[in-house]
């Protein structure tokens, strides 16, 4: 998998 | 986190500096308008979900400064008088259509899910993110040497991807499955482009 989630930075 | 902070503020310090220089010289020579118009698509397409992801007022108001200082920063660009006459498109001459096709490629078939069109602009973003500052370069390259707020601009921009580097690396081991593939390559491959020019900034301030 790639990870990911919430794009909680800028 | 505090890393992250400060990868922010010299983020955002790079967008004053850069105003600021073209302001006070009146002059845009020796900046690439490829790259910041590349920043303003890597903006934009990346903070669409400001419509709809509220995950702090910071965040919100930091995307609305980023894309607010980068269209700026294209506007006076292209339309500031005396700054649009001092603009040198024969040194811009990096070929960027060869940057954006590649992440659009990119950002279409390697995304966190790809049944949402906002994750394939979000990757997309990360990927053009990584490359923009290469028209940048080539033009610094093709110049000789760069202004002295030029680089500090440059140098801004490569110091803010160092600390966020240090920032995943610092949430990696402190956030319990903390991980982000896309980002952390992006980010990286994006560090590298920066090395040579961190060497000859360095250097040349040794010998100032």
């Amino acid at each position: 998998a790639l990870g990911g989630g919430t794009h909680d930075e800028l | 986190n505090a890393i992250r902070l400060a990868g922010d503020m010299s983020h955002m310090a790079s967008f004053f500096v850069l105003l600021f220089k073209i302001n006070k010289s009146k002059s845009v020579a020796g900046i690439s308008l490829k790259t910041q118009e590349l920043y303003v698509l890597v903006f934009c397409t990346r903070y669409v979900d400001i419509f709809w992801n509220h995950l702090s007022l910071y965040n919100s108001l930091m995307k609305v400064i980023f894309i607010a200082l980068s269209v700026m920063i294209v506007y006076v660009m292209r339309r500031g008088v005396p700054q649009r006459s001092t603009y040198n498109p024969e040194l811009d001459s990096f070929p960027h259509h060869w940057l954006v096709l590649p992440c659009v490629l990119l950002g279409v078939a390697i995304n966190q899910d790809p049944t949402s069109p906002f994750e394939m602009a979000w990757a997309f973003s990360i990927y053009l993110e990584a490359v923009a500052i290469m028209p940048q370069l080539h033009m610094v390259q093709k110049h000789g040497e760069a202004e002295n707020l030029t680089s500090h601009y440059i140098f801004l921009l490569g110091l803010y991807r160092v600390f966020y580097l240090v920032n995943w690396v610092y949430r990696y081991m402190t956030e319990d499955g903390y991980w982000q593939a896309i980002v952390w390559v992006s980010g990286a491959v994006q560090a590298v482009l920066y090395l040579d020019f961190f060497y000859n900034y360095v250097k040349s301030k040794q010998k100032d």
